[in-house]
Parts: C-alpha cells; structure tokens; sequence
C-alpha cells in the first residue's frame, strides 16, 4: 500500500496520539 | 477417561505433511463440548502443557503421558451457568480462566489449584452483561460490559492466588466493543472491533481511547484476532463470518487491513479464502502469530498462512463427524482440533 492511499505514515503514531488524545 | 494411542495420519490434497494427528483425547463424560485450549500446568515440581476442555457444565483439565495418551486430572463443576468459552491467558501458569452465561457472557470465572489448603478451586472474577474478554500478557483480563445507558472497558490484574487486584478503566468508544486483540510489537497498546464496524485503539497504561477508525461496509460484523505494528502502520487480523463472496478474492475467511492510525484511512492487505474447487465459510477460529486457522460451514478445518494469504492446510470432518472447534496451543506447532461429542485430536503443524 502506498503513502497516498494512507496519507502521512508517522512512525510514532502511538505517542502522538497518546500525547493528543483526551486524558 | 483416558485418552486413545496417536494414529498418525496423512491429510488429501494440499494438507500433505502440513498438519500430523500426533495424540487424540476423548472426554467420555462431556455431553456436548463447547471449547478447548491449552494451560501451562505445574505440579510437583514438573511443568507441563496440558489440554482444557469444557463442556457446559464442567471444565477438565488433561495432563500428557509418556505414552502419548492424555490423563484427566480435575474437573471443575459449573452447574449453576453454562460455560460458554475458554479464555486463554498467555504466559500464566496453574490459572484457568472460563466466560459463563446463557445467549452472552454473565460471569468470568478463574479456576485454580490452591497449595494453601491442597484443593481445586473456582473464583469470580466479574459479572454483568460482557460482550467480550481477551486474555492479555502478565496476567491481566480486559472486558467490555453494557448496560443501557453506558459501557464499561476494564482491565483487571489477576494475582497468582487468582484474586483480582486493581482494575482500570479504559475510555469506552459509544459504540459495543465486540473483540479485543493485543498488538504485537507495541507494549502498550489495544485494539478492538465494535458493532457497527469499527477498529479502536486504546492506550493500555493510560486507558485513553486514541483512535476511531472504520472497516468498510464491505464486511459487515468484522471481528479482530490478532495486531501488529510496523513502520508506522497498523495491520489488524479481522475475521469475517458476513463476508460476501466475491470474483475477486473468493470468500474470504480472514483478512489482514493495514490501517494508517494518524489519518485513520485503511486499505485490505492479504485476503486468506479457500483454495479454488474447496466451499464453505468461516464459523468460528484462532489466530496466533501469522498462522490463522478456522472451522468452515462445511465441517472442515482449514489454515493459512495469514502473511502469503495461502491456504496451507484443509482437514476434512472426521469418520465421526464435523469439525466443532479450532484452537491453537502455546505455539503455532501444534494445532487442536474438537468436535461436539468431546473428542479432541492434537496435530502436529
């Protein structure tokens, strides 16, 4: 699968999440 | 009660030498069984992988013996409410944890020896409406329970002893969390499949809900097996027991779908269906590392190989019937097959 398909791949998804989402 | 000598046998067509009968047990007391799993078991002194089996009223516990039979150890009685499956606890030992209920699941059970006072017990460790409960990694149990106006996603630490320690509640997305699976390559994180098709992913440590994401309409009532992550994706085991067959990819049994959690936008990977000339859908499986294995309408059980999305073996219902059950052991080597009448074979995989 391709970058366009998915958009933006971050290799920290989950600390940046984890840093955006309600606590 | 004692299990039967191994036969080995050899499997037609594409299941040549892939899948081996190694033993075979047979729990003449079960009048209609209901799940089956393995427990790492450890008495006096000796460690052992033993077989569970359950029927509705009781659970047994098998222990292996050099002759390659099966003996029964214990059999917990359950006679107040059925027992509707197995919950497999990684990496526990002497713990066995069972899910209870008439149409869904009312109570979770542990069953455990106790050295205290030399006895076999039985202790609860939650009730209420559950939708679902996964065994986690250090003896931890995570369920979903519903009333009308909310949803409770909790996470319980078990102690060796069995008793519950602390919980902690996750943030519970609006929708019915149906399945939960660990995520392999990413301690702390948790994902599940709820009612209306979603994917969600949860941060264990913090309880926070982190992302919402969605399957598809393509197939409906997608349930999660199975995660890992790697290069910055999420890749999700789904099952597909509503799936509609298509030119494309068959009947799809199992499909991996790599999710992008930043954007939540996702795209199918691997589908894993029947090899051509084979029918039959998916009724219920296992899923453990990349091996998937499953027990089709048609009465047989098959498995893939869940990274090349192939077929690699097909176990025809038995002389003595359909396949009912389909689990795999510790490790992905060996492979047990049930049927209703409580017969269980071990394969070699």
């Amino acid at each position: 699968c391709s970058e366009s398909d998915l958009g933006p791949i971050s290799l920290n998804w989950f600390e940046e999440l984890s840093a955006e989402a309600p606590s | 009660g004692v299990a039967e000598q191994l036969t080995p046998v050899l499997l037609d067509g594409l299941t040549e030498e892939s899948l081996q009968l190694v033993s075979k047990l047979k729990d003449s007391s079960s009048s209609c069984a209901v799940d089956v799993s393995t427990v790492w078991w450890e008495a006096a002194g000796s460690k052992e992988l033993c077989v569970v089996t359950a029927c509705e009223s009781s659970v047994s516990l098998w222990k292996p013996l050099a002759s390659n039979g099966w003996e029964k150890i214990y059999t917990w009685q359950l006679r107040e409410v059925p027992v509707i499956q197995i919950v497999p606890l990684p990496d526990t030992c002497n713990l066995v944890c069972i899910a209870l209920g008439d149409l869904e699941i009312g109570e979770i059970r542990l069953l455990l020896y106790s050295s205290e006072n030399d006895s076999f017990k039985q202790s609860l460790v939650r009730t209420g409406n559950i939708k679902a409960v996964l065994g986690l990694k250090d003896r931890r149990l995570v369920s979903s329970s519903r009333t009308v106006c909310e949803q409770q996603v909790e996470v319980v630490s078990l102690s060796e002893t069995g008793r519950s320690r602390d919980g902690r509640t996750l943030m519970p997305p609006e929708e019915t969390v149906l399945a939960f699976a660990e995520v392999e390559g990413l301690q702390d994180a948790l994902v599940g499949t709820t009612a209306v098709n979603g994917v969600v992913v949860w941060n264990l440590r913090t309880g926070q809900l982190l992302k919402k994401m969605h399957v598809g309409y393509s197939y409906p009532a997608s349930v999660c097996h199975q995660a890992y992550s790697d290069s910055g994706l999420l890749f999700v085991v789904l099952s597909h027991p509503h799936a509609k067959e298509s030119e494309s990819c068959g009947n799809p049994a199992f499909r991996v779908v790599a999710f992008n959690p930043k954007t939540a936008r996702s795209t199918g990977v691997i589908f894993s269906s029947l090899p051509a000339g084979h029918t039959g859908r998916y009724l219920e499986g296992d899923v453990k590392d990349a091996c998937a294995a499953a027990v089709l309408t048609s009465g047989a059980v098959a498995v893939w190989d869940l990274l090349l999305g192939r077929c690699t073996a097909l176990l025809p219902p038995g002389p003595q019937g359909d396949w009912a059950l389909v689990r795999w052991a510790t490790t992905t080597a060996c492979l047990l097959a049930g049927q209703r009448n409580g017969t269980v074979c071990l394969y070699q995989y």
